[in-house]
């Protein structure tokens, strides 16, 4: 159990390098097992993110963005180590700035081959980077409809 | 497995029966606030087991029954019907196309024991078996139990009912199940326990945000 | 001092009902001292909201743009009751599609004469509604400079 | 009552001596993830005198500090300058345009008795009067006292400055005081106690969230 979960912690950890340097455009990032347990299986996971030209630090002091930007890097890099079938998102973009969203968006395409994105959005670019578009309406007030929508 | 459509009836804000086809790759989900965007996460949470009603933004669980609008009454009755395809198979299921996803999946069909194991194979999925909407539940005898199955049939649909009484059912392909019947067999496939293929809206945060012990699990559901 | 809480109550409830009204462009909001506290300079305070063509709900079912959009009403209602010079807001308009957005910097104008409104954002339509842009860059990679701007 | 500028030197990512004028009407602040929006937002919260670290989103105020970049070391010392006009007129002082807020204000001039009673007048704020940046504190001995104040200057400058030893220091016009003076000069006009007039990133839903009993400190606030 122990060697797994190590083996899995190294991969997951590149792919999050990876990840992170994709949606940072540069910068590293880093997955660490806290020293205080002992043993590897109860040992927690540290993060820490170094946005580019910035100093390594924790990730308590990112901004609002830079926050959901690395914790999308996280995300994805688990989806690397070990698809999902299908993988919800809910407004993750809402924070994120117009250069952010096309990083963003971009790195989703690489999960599509094996992952049934669904993906809910208020962002233009969003939309845009979509296979496709499903509209939801409320025209009898209170009561949900969804329609597919084609994209002007 | 693939996701292949969502059917949502009386499910908060979805009233009259509503279909949701899950396409490949990335799907937008647009519309103004509070039309129900949210509501199709939660539903999709709801269907797969989720326990606490707290996650689907509710105090109690019959808070999810759709509870009346200026122009319709409340309904005394929920429910949500997933349709996999090829559960077992690799990836997303493409591969095998011979349509019977245990062809090359892993191998043996989920083993489940149960108290008094019966050989009662998951009947076909057909199409037409609705069930009965509105109040009155099954009768309790045909409860399922998954035991020694050969042929996973192409399509297992995957139901859950709840009733202003809070009383929840769940079903499977049209048979009365139990919730661990549901748990166990989405155990065995590509789902898992879902920790980190739903993030829920203003939620992106509590990914890093959990303490490193919370974030460890996520990485055992992977590993 | 119990009558001028409730003064001040019954006059911020008109203004919440007003600004939650212009913000949903319809439907009705109220303020309402809990019950469970016999003495009015005690009891909190709960929120109810009815968009239009919804039921009366309590604020928790509401979707994520609705809280928002119900949040900025109470504290216009605050600011109409009481001015202060200034006013931070910090990307509240993240969760709000582009309807609400145009409903939520008209109703900002209103307070404009009265407060110092510091609008920090990423849409569009907030930046064209305001009288004037600050941009903040890291020309130099970690180190924050403030320039003003024309919008484009 | 008027913000007129602020003038950061060393806080968060501020790392030269910037300028921020505040305009009337509606002022927009953009630019990219990271770049230093929020620490405008900190610094006004930091200045008027927020004592709890994590409402900065930081351990421990020192955490305030420029603490370095790629190309830069971190420095000694952060200080905020907050320059105020007609602080105790009504509204926003533009009626009164004699230039001294006294004038129509709320009659008497704050009040505030301390230890040794000091005639000590706030003194016009310089231009020039740069606090010495850099580590070393002023001396104790010119602590401001505010008792019975004739004239409020037009201008009023508060600053805040902390040194990477964790002590704050407060000055008011160019004269160390207390951050109790500050709190209670600016309790008499009409920023009371910032309550609701500062809501941070992703906190817009606090204001509806917070438990009944605490939305209704912000009423009692405005009353
Ligand atoms: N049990 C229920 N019965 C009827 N309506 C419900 C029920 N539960 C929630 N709703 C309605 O659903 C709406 C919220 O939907 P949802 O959160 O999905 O919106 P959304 O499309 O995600 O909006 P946003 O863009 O603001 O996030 C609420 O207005 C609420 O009235
Ligand atoms: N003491 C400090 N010294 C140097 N830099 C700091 C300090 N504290 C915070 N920062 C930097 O400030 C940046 C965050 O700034 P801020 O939160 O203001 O961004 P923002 O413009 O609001 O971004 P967003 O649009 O993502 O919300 C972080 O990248 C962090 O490195
Ligand atoms: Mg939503
Ligand atoms: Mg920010």
């Amino acid at each position: 159990a122990r060697e797994r979960f190590r083996g899995a912690f190294e991969a997951i950890q590149e792919h999050f390098q990876e990840s992170f340097r994709t949606l940072f455009g540069g910068g590293r990032a880093e997955l660490r097992l806290s020293e205080e347990d002992e043993d590897v299986l109860e040992a927690g996971i540290e993060v820490a993110a170094q946005p580019p030209g910035k100093r390594l630090q924790k990730i308590g002091l990112l901004s609002g963005g830079e926050k959901a930007l690395t914790a999308v890097a996280l995300l994805v890099s688990l989806f690397r180590y070990r698809p999902s079938p299908f993988c919800i998102l809910d407004e993750v973009d809402a924070p994120l700035d117009e250069a952010n969203v096309e990083r963003f968006t971009r790195l989703l395409q690489e999960l599509r081959s094996d992952t049934q994105l669904i993906l809910i959005t208020h962002n233009r670019k969003s939309m845009e980077a979509a296979d496709l578009l499903y509209g939801v309406t409320m025209e009898e007030p209170g009561v949900s409809k969804i329609l597919p929508l084609r994209f002007e | 497995l693939r996701l292949d459509r969502m059917e949502i009836l009386g499910f908060k804000s979805f009233y009259g029966r509503t279909r949701f086809d899950f396409p490949d790759g990335i799907t937008a989900v647009v519309g103004p606030n509070g039309c129900g965007k949210s509501n199709i996460g939660d539903a999709i949470s709801w269907v797969l087991g989720e326990q606490k009603a707290s996650s689907l933004r509710s105090d109690r669980m019959e808070d999810v029954i759709f509870n009346g609008s200026e122009g319709r009454r409340p309904l005394g009755m929920a429910e949500v019907s997933l349709h996999f395809k090829n559960l077992l198979a690799d990836g997303n299921g493409h591969a095998n196309g011979n349509g019977h996803g245990a062809g090359n999946g892993h191998g043996a069909a989920p083993e489940v024991t149960v108290a008094a194991d019966r050989e009662v194979p998951i009947p076909e999925a057909a199409e037409s078996a609705r069930p009965a909407a509105g109040g009155a539940p099954e009768s309790q005898a045909a409860a399922l139990r998954i035991t020694e199955i050969e042929e996973i049939p192409e399509e297992v649909v995957v139901t859950r009912r709840i009733y202003r009484s809070g009383e929840s059912e769940y079903v499977l392909n049209g048979q009365r199940c139990r919730l661990k019947d549901i748990q166990d067999l989405l155990a065995r496939t590509d789902i898992g326990s879902r920790l980190y293929s739903t993030i829920e809206q203003g939620k992106i945060d509590q990914v890093l945000a959990a303490r490193p012990k919370d974030r460890r699990a996520m990485f055992e559901e992977a590993a």
